[in-house]
This record gives structure tokens, C-alpha cells and sequence, in this order.
């Protein structure tokens, strides 16, 4: 078990910082057992440094870049056992829109294995859907949905966020 | 496994129905303030199992049955069935299609179904045991609680990592 | 002591009800004291309707109606004790552009006797400012400020929030 | 009273100076994810007396001094000022304009002014006592904390309605 567990610790590691450096285009992160003795009882540490910036406990870290390193740490884990589907509910509520364009590019890697739902206010991310479905309350308090026809079908215009080496 | 639709009758703000058709990729879900969103993803995560009230943003979960507006009564019960592809198999069960329903009446009492057959609450969390699939991996991140993994304790992520492994 | 907090509370009480429904458009809201024996030591319960729904506690309000209920009520606490100056770092997040826009007409309300400084990333919460800082990392990891000009000075644009009778 | 401006050196990523003014209504700060715009606003409410690290965001208080980026040293200590117009008496001082100001060096050594007097932390507290002006107030709501008002316990929002009476 302790085998099994440093392995899938060492994949999601190096998915980790692979996928924090697409998503902040530079920088790296790391993970860390905190007790190597006991390792299935140890705690698990996070350190990460957006590009430019000095390695450092995620404490100091603003509102979308701890958004952000979230997202990418999901992503490692989703990328070592793929959930069939994945259901983010406004995700991206503290990205800039810089940064929402970066995630959504992102996702166009993930969806070939993973189906995901996402609930969004932003139209960034909508830009990557193929599919959008509007909730609305045409009578107070009682929701609807309908499928809503792309003007744009952006999705062939976000191209894939790419690998920093 | 794929998950393909889900209808609920009665859910919340959903007074009538709400069918949602998931196809391959990515689906968006958009809409106003308070126009049921994120009830659309509690109507999953409760099929799935979901046992506490608080995580389903409710004080009982009899509060999950639609409550009635100024013009409209509230209803007596409320039924969700999502239905999954099962062609490769991830899910225990010898068939191509499975559609898992969960009813809730006003007074309290459960009902649970597999492709129609009346079971309990623990034989649908078992069935999607080891998928990747239900309530406490992290493929249902809920609206404001994107970076629970980064405030999780140490040894809490370490759990989840050993749950991927 | 019990005299000065009972009408206290009924001040804020009243100014909740008025600015919740200034900033929903209409539909009410209520604070209630839970230990009508012992106020001093009582806790204060929450209950409020949006525009044509139901009177309920509010746990089950979206995530932009719960930040619309509390900037109804931090509002109405701030006009019985108006601090001299208010910080506010992205209250705006979870709120669609409508609701965005009426946030920042109710704050044309208060300017007279609050300063406001307000962190955003919403052009419709710029629109309301008399002045803007922008922050940015020329050099990785070390912040400047700028002071930018309006192109719009759209302040005078934004119409107040009206009262809802 | 009104705030006249913050000046700072050394303070978290405002690794030389930061200078803002703040006029009458409504001052917007701006700028892509991480920039520096919610340390800005950690920097009042140091000088206003915060003690928790927690509540600004570091691990211990040293960390609130500019610690070096990949092409700049650490500097050895951080200040922040801030400036009131005290026309209207609201202070308990007989000054027009009040400076207060705090100091920290790597030590973990700390100093604090009023009007250039060094003085104890506790005399700054006292200083901003029953003016709706400090770290225990409603009037600095931190980045993700818009709703800590409806998440309170029902007892807490008591002692915020008694603070305003
Ligand atoms: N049992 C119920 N009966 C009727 N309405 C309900 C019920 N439960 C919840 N609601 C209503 O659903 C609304 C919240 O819906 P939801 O949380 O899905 O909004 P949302 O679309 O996610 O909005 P946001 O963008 O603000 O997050 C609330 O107004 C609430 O009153
Ligand atoms: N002592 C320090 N020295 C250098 N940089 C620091 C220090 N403390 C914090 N920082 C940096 O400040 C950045 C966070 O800044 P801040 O929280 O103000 O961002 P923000 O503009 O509010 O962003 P967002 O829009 O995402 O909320 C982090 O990248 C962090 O590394
Ligand atoms: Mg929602
Ligand atoms: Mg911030």
C-alpha cells in the first residue's frame, strides 16, 4: 500500500507542476510529504511560485492564484484517475479574464476523457463549451432550461493551452 | 462510464421537470443570479447519495422538495433519475444503460431505484465505489469551495491522494 | 443597555428590509431575535424573499443572492454607525452583470457620508468610481500603482438605486 | 474623520514605495490576478493593529516584509502610514491630522507612531475605539469574506448589532 500510495504521490507531483506551469505559463509547484517514516499517515504540503516570484507556502497567495493552483492540483489528481465526468460550479468566479482564458483552454486537454459540467457567469469559459444550457426563471421562483444556440462556435478558435517546458 | 441525462420531477426551483441531455465534452450552464444553476448539480450530487443536509444548501432535506412560490403550491415529493452509459463496463452491473432515481416524499420516507428495481441507499453508493464517481471525490467541487483542497488539512489531502492511488 | 440594543436592532431591522429591497427590486427581509427573554445574550436569525419567492432561511440562496443579503445588511448596519471609511475587496464576485450594476448605484447612496475603497475586477462596479488605482507587476513580483484616467466618467451615468415601496 | 492616503515601504510585494490617496466617494483599485491589490488593503489593516497572521494572509508576521523576488534581495524591514483628517474631533486627539504608523524589522522587532510619537499598539487600539474604525469592525471585509456576516453564528451577529448601538 505504501508502495502504491509514493507512486500515484510521485505522478500527481510531476502533473502537478507540469500543469501549474501551462496554467501560470512559467513558475513551479511542488508537493510534499510531510512525514517520510509514516507516509500513510503523513500530511501532504503544498509549495508553489508563480512565475517570477520566490517559492512559498500557498498562504501569501492572492484570490485567483490560489484559484488557479486549486485548479491545477485537480487537474493532477483528475489526470492519475480520470473521473468520468466532473462538475465545477463557477470555478472561475476570482480569475481575471487573462486567467479564465487560460482554464478554459486547458479544459479542451481534459475533455477527450473526462465530460465536464461547468457552471459559469463568465463568457470565456462559455467560449469552450459544446454544449450551453441557459437556466432561467421566466415565472418568479420556478427555473427552466433551454438549449442555447452558439453565435460563436469558438471552441476551434481557443487554441490548447500549451506545455512550458 | 458516461453520464447521459438527468431528469428530476419536483427539485427545488425545478417545480416541473428539468431534463439535461450531456453529451461528450463540455456542457456550460449559464444563467442570472438565483435562477437554479447550482441546483441542477445538488439534484447529482443528492442521486448520488449525498446524505447531509448542509452540502445540499438545505436545513433538512425535505427542503429539497419544491416549496411553492406566490402563485403555486408547493409539491408533495421530488424524484431525480440520472442515467449512465455503461458500455465499458466501470460499473458493476451487467448492463449497457443504468439509471439510478432517488424519490424524497414530504413525509420523510426514501425511495431508491436501479433501472427500476427498488434497492437501498448503500447499493447505489456501492455500485459507484471506485469509479472516481460520488460525493466525497473531488469531480463535484461546489460554487465558492474551488480551493477546498489547498485549505484541506494535510492529512486530508493526503486521503485523497490515497484515494486516487 | 437592553433599551439602546432594541432600538438599535429595530433601526437596522427596517433599514434591512428597505435596502434588501432596493437591491433585489423588490420581495422582503427580516431579522429576528431568537431569545425575546434575554436579548443581550439572544442570537439574531436571518430570513429573507427574493422578488416572488417564498420567506425562507438563507441557506438555500445562491451564491450571488447570499452576497446581495449581506451587502443589504452590512448597508443597513453602516446607517446606524456609519464608519468613516469602508474597504471592500471583491464583493462583487459571485454577481451577474445585473446585479453588479445595482451594487454599484446602491453605493452612489452612501458615498456622501462613507469612503469607499473598493478592490474589483467589474466595469460596471468602476463605473461608480470618483477615482482609479490600477495595480500592476511590471517587474515580476513587485506591485506599483498607477493612477488611471477615465475615458468614461460614466459616474454620472449610473442613475441611484431606486426605493421600492 | 477621513482617510488622506496610505504610504508604505517594504510591505509585502509593494517592495519600494506604496503611495495612494484617497479622496471623498468612491476609490476603485484594479489590475490583473496576484498584482498586489488585496495586500493594499492588508496594509490598513495592519497599521490599524491586526495581530492575527491569519487574518493578513501570512504564515508569520516577518512574511509581511517584501521577501525578494528572483532578480531582488529581501528588505529588512516594512512601514506603513497612514494619514487621517481629524477636522471633525472624531479622534480623541487634538491634532487636525493624525499619522499612525507601524514598523516591523526581520527581528521580529516592531514599532509604532502617532504623529511621528512612538507610542504601544495598545494606544493605537484605543485610538480608533467606538469609531466604527477597526480590524473588529464590518468595514474591512477581506476578498471571499462578503458573506461572513450571513455565516456567522446567530450570537456573533448579535455582538455586531450591540457594536453598533
Ligand atoms: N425547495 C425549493 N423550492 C423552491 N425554490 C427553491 C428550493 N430550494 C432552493 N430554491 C431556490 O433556488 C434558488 C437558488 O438557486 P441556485 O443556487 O441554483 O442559483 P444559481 O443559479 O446557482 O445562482 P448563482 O449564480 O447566484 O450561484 C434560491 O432562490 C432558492 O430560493
Ligand atoms: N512578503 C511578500 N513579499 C513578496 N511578495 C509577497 C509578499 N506577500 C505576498 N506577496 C505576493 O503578493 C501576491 C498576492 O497579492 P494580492 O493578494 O494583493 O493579489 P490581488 O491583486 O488581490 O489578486 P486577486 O485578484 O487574485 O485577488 C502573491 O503573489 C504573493 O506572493
Ligand atoms: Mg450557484
Ligand atoms: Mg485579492
Amino acid at each position: 500500500a505504501r508502495k502504491q500510495f509514493l507512486d500515484t504521490f510521485e505522478q500527481i507531483r510531476q502533473n502537478f507542476n507540469r500543469t501549474f506551469r501551462r496554467i501560470f505559463g512559467g513558475g513551479r509547484a511542488d508537493l510534499m510529504i510531510l512525514n517520510e517514516a509514516n507516509v500513510l499517515e503523513s500530511g501532504v504540503e503544498i509549495f508553489a511560485q508563480p512565475p517570477g516570484k520566490k517559492l512559498q507556502s500557498i498562504t501569501p497567495f492572492s484570490g485567483g492564484e490560489k484559484s488557479m493552483t486549486a485548479i491545477a492540483l485537480l487537474f493532477a489528481i483528475y489526470q492519475v484517475k480520470a473521473s468520468p465526468f466532473c462538475f465545477l460550479d463557477e470555478v472561475d468566479a476570482a480569475l481575471d479574464d487573462a486567467n479564465v482564458d487560460r482554464f478554459a483552454r486547458l479544459l479542451l486537454d481534459f475533455k477527450h476523457q473526462t465530460q465536464f459540467i461547468i457552471v459559469t457567469h463568465n463568457k470565456h469559459t462559455m467560449a469552450a463549451a459544446d454544449r450551453l444550457y441557459g437556466v432561467t426563471m421566466d415565472k418568479p421562483g420556478v427555473s427552466t432550461v433551454v438549449s442555447m444556440e452558439f453565435e460563436h462556435r469558438s471552441n476551434y478558435d481557443l487554441s490548447p493551452l500549451p506545455e512550458v517546458e | 462510464m458516461k453520464l447521459k441525462r438527468i431528469s428530476t420531477s419536483g427539485f427545488k426551483s425545478f417545480a416541473d421537470r428539468l431534463n439535461l441531455e450531456f453529451g461528450d465534452g463540455i456542457t456550460c450552464i449559464v444563467g442570472p443570479n438565483g435562477c437554479g444553476k447550482s441546483n441542477s448539480s445538488d439534484a447529482v450530487r443528492w442521486v448520488l447519495g449525498e446524505q447531509s443536509p448542509r452540502a445540499l444548501r438545505v436545513n433538512r432535506m425535505q427542503d429539497l422538495i419544491f416549496s411553492g412560490t406566490s402563485d403555486r403550491k408547493p409539491e408533495g415529493m421530488t424524484e431525480v433519475r440520472v442515467v449512465f452509459d455503461n458500455e465499458d463496463g466501470s460499473l458493476s452491473l451487467p448492463f449497457a444503460e443504468i439509471e439510478v432515481s432517488r424519490r424524497l416524499y414530504r413525509s420523510g420516507e426514501s425511495e431508491y431505484f436501479i433501472n427500476k428495481e427498488a434497492v437501498r441507499l448503500k447499493d447505489i453508493t456501492d455500485l459507484f465505489a471506485n469509479t472516481g464517481v460520488g460525493t466525497h471525490s473531488y469531480s463535484l467541487l461546489e460554487q465558492g469551495r474551488v480551493d477546498a483542497i489547498l485549505k484541506a488539512k494535510p492529512n486530508e489531502r493526503r486521503e485523497i491522494f490515497e484515494e486516487a492511488s
